[in-house]
């Protein structure tokens, strides 16, 4: 799977 | 943000005040599932533990506080201040069938193995299917308040809107989550069924009810 990336979502 | 974040969030906010206002006003949680309230009071406590780790805006923040404390104040008023009106005996969905499935797939599919990381994907997954029990009571009783089938149309489109809004920022910012966009379209696939009763029904005037 990818990086994680910031999670800026609800 | 954009506008179908926005909608999506709004959506999601709408549902909430939806649901509390339908309690506080008919003193009554009658046709609520009590269990899927449980899952999402789940799924906002595992999926906002990085309110202690990640500052990402005075929004989000407030929108994850409001969120969690809302999902255990809908819990105080659904298994106490009226649970004499909690309809139990129809509200039979075993929630095991959905934490454990969701738990293994976290731990199995996953961007990072890592506590927070894991925590996040459990209450992605959780999420999609959180509203089962809430559509198993329905079709146990056969119907639903109109202001139930309001709620869960909020709640339905919330994701919804948020498929608009992934599929946005894959052309725009060229970025895409899958475990949030394969769970994010489960979730609203579930709501289909009921999405099409809500709108040949209830928009035009008349009770929520299930097919004969």
């Amino acid at each position: 799977c990818k990086e994680p990336q910031i999670k800026d979502e609800l | 943000m954009n506008i179908f974040r926005f909608l999506g969030d709004a959506s999601h906010f709408a549902a909430i005040i939806i649901l509390v206002l339908k309690i506080w006003k008919t003193r009554s949680c009658a046709g609520l599932s009590g269990r899927s309230q449980i899952a999402f009071a789940i799924v906002f406590t595992t999926r906002y533990v990085d309110l202690l780790t990640s500052y990402v805006s005075l929004y989000n923040s407030l929108a994850k506080i409001i969120f969690i404390f809302s999902s255990y104040a809908t819990l105080y008023l659904i298994y106490f201040r009226f649970k004499a009106t909690y309809d139990g005996n129809h509200d039979t969905f075993r929630l095991e069938f959905l934490l454990v499935p969701c738990a293994l797939l976290a731990l199995i599919v996953n961007h990072r193995f890592q506590v927070v990381e894991l925590l996040w994907t459990f209450s992605i997954y959780l999420e999609s299917v959180a509203i089962l029990p809430q559509l198993f009571l329905i079709s146990k009783t056969g119907e639903a308040e109109t202001i139930t089938s309001h709620y869960l149309f909020s709640l339905g489109s919330y994701r919804g809107l948020y498929i608009l809004n992934w599929i946005y920022r894959y052309y725009v910012q060229n970025y895409y989550d899958l475990i949030a966009i394969s769970a994010g379209v489960l979730q609203t696939l579930l709501y289909c069924d009921f999405f099409y009763l809500y709108i040949t029904r209830v928009i035009k005037g008349k009770a929520f009810a299930l097919p004969a």
